[in-house]
């Protein structure tokens, strides 16, 4: 599967809003 | 409660919006429907005069989502004393657009023989979105952030009585897709996108956190470039998942 990034951003989003 | 439908929105139970005393007899009661992409306004009309009841109209008045018949109201004979026939009266959104207050506020002018009746109901915004608003995961980063954090709200639906799964396919049938899901910290945190009938797009983030075991708490942050419409979205996401 290509790694467009994406999932990474989203993590990062994730992380960020439970942990700011 | 109302019922679900096989391949469209949750459906409230039919509520009386004219009552019979208001109306020389002649009582409506309704809900709204969304299914396929198209919306409804199911009607009851009963008479409850003395006499034959013809010639039926119906008008909106003007409103913020431009909701309007998209046929006239076809009752196909005399409604009779006592007699109640249901009507399934198909709607666009191609009407005229005027901010209301509540948002959701819509005006009805029903016409008969008797004479003109006029009363207000509110729709649930749910019946507005549409089939195509799941937004691309690339769009949907973008776009999170950079509408601004003072176009974000808060809300908290308590005691779901849906897992995680079962949240995201329930909302899905509404037309609230999730674009992304992550666990952080043994919570389940949807990112979903919905699209209204009027191009505006309703960005969300549903923190799922594990209640007792038949129960979830849901916190529910939206951000949208219109923020008036996020408390009926809001309104929406309870009435979807708790019915």
């Amino acid at each position: 599967e290509l790694d467009d990034g994406l999932d990474e951003a989203f993590s990062r989003l994730a992380q960020s809003r439970t942990n700011p | 409660s109302g019922v679900g439908t096989l391949s469209g929105s949750y459906v409230a139970p039919k509520a009386i919006w004219l009552p019979a005393m208001k109306a020389k007899g002649l009582e409506i009661s309704g809900t709204f429907t969304r299914q396929v992409g198209s919306i409804s306004m199911d009607l009851q009309l009963t008479n409850k005069a003395l006499q034959v009841m013809t010639d039926f109209a119906i008008q909106f008045n003007r409103n913020s989502f431009g909701l309007a018949p998209a046929a006239p109201l076809q009752v196909h004979a005399p409604l009779s004393p006592n007699q109640t026939v249901e009507i399934s009266l198909p709607l666009n959104t191609v009407g005229s657009v005027m901010k209301m207050e509540p948002l959701n506020n819509l005006q009805v002018a029903v016409k008969n023989n008797i004479d003109v009746f006029y009363f207000s109901t509110l729709y649930p915004l749910h019946i507005l979105f549409v089939e195509d608003g799941k937004m691309d995961r690339q769009m949907f980063l973008a776009t999170w952030k950079d509408i601004p954090n003072e176009n974000e709200a808060q809300f908290q639906i308590r005691d779901c009585p849906l897992n995680a799964e079962a949240v995201s396919s329930r909302l899905q049938s509404s037309n609230i897709f999730t674009v992304a899901k992550r666990n952080v910290e043994g919570q389940d945190m949807l990112y979903q996108s919905l699209k209204l009938t009027n191009g505006i797009w309703v960005l969300a983030e549903l923190r799922i956190q594990p209640g007792n075991p038949s129960f979830t708490h849901l916190q529910l942050s939206l951000k949208c470039r219109a923020p008036e419409v996020s408390q009926h979205v809001y309104q929406a996401y309870e009435t979807i998942l708790k019915n």
